[in-house]
């Protein structure tokens, strides 16, 4: 486990801490994308399915299970709670997310380590967590003023990722078979998606103005 | 380091 690895998990628990603590704090869920968090799930859930079979570490355990359980909550939130559900803003997420998941899905099938299913649904969780944000982000551009917190949520989402590439770097540099062209390939494109954010981000900062993003 | 890497990451 390296540095870069650990900020990378450490940011995207954060990420996690933010949408429950807007949630809690707020009971309120407008700005955020249920359909995101629902990719989320399923990038979990399919990633997550050697959490009983093979022992990593405590450390990895740990935070598998508290991974897949905050994502369950906020989606139970957004869905069943009755203060939350009410500030979902059904009709501006309209991202139709089944197509992201049908087209990661079939380039599982195409492309993975091995014909297996753990290796399947393990690629699988990888292209769809590359492509799991576009709800939210089409969400923001949307609804036009991004409040703070679900601004900072996708910073660090994409902090997260950042993190994880300089790991990845690390690692190749440092372990000899280090080879994850699925992580690579997929986390290079995810980070992308969050180019564009971190600059109006970036200038909403410096200009110490609202963040606006152009519809 | 085995040689098909352990899926040791989150």
């Amino acid at each position: 486990m390296n540095a870069f690895r650990l900020a990378g998990d450490m940011t995207h628990l954060i990420t996690v801490l933010i949408l429950l603590l807007k949630i809690y704090a707020t009971k309120s869920c407008s700005g955020i994308s249920l359909k995101t968090q629902e990719l989320y799930v399923m990038v979990f859930v399919a990633r997550y399915l050697d959490l009983f079979t093979n022992f990593i570490s405590v450390y990895n355990s740990v935070m598998k299970v508290v991974f897949v359980t905050s994502s369950i909550a906020i989606v139970w939130c957004m869905r069943i709670h009755p203060l939350v559900r009410r500030t979902y803003d059904k009709e501006q997420d309209t991202f139709r997310h089944y197509f992201l998941v049908a087209g990661s899905f079939g380039l599982a099938l195409l492309f993975n380590e091995n014909f297996t299913f753990r290796e399947v649904c393990w690629a699988f969780s990888i292209y769809l967590e590359a492509v799991a944000i576009l709800p939210q982000l089409v969400l923001l551009q949307r609804s036009g003023n991004v409040d703070n917190l679900t601004g900072q949520y996708v910073f660090f989402l994409g902090a997260y990722r950042v993190f994880y590439i300089l790991n990845w770097i690390y690692r190749y540099f440092t372990e000899k078979h280090f080879s994850r062209w699925i992580s690579w390939i997929a986390g290079l494109v995810q980070t992308a998606l969050y180019a564009d954010f971190f600059y109006y981000y970036f200038i909403s900062w410096k200009n110490n103005s609202k963040l606006q993003l152009p519809a | 380091n085995p040689s098909k890497d352990v899926k040791d990451e989150l």
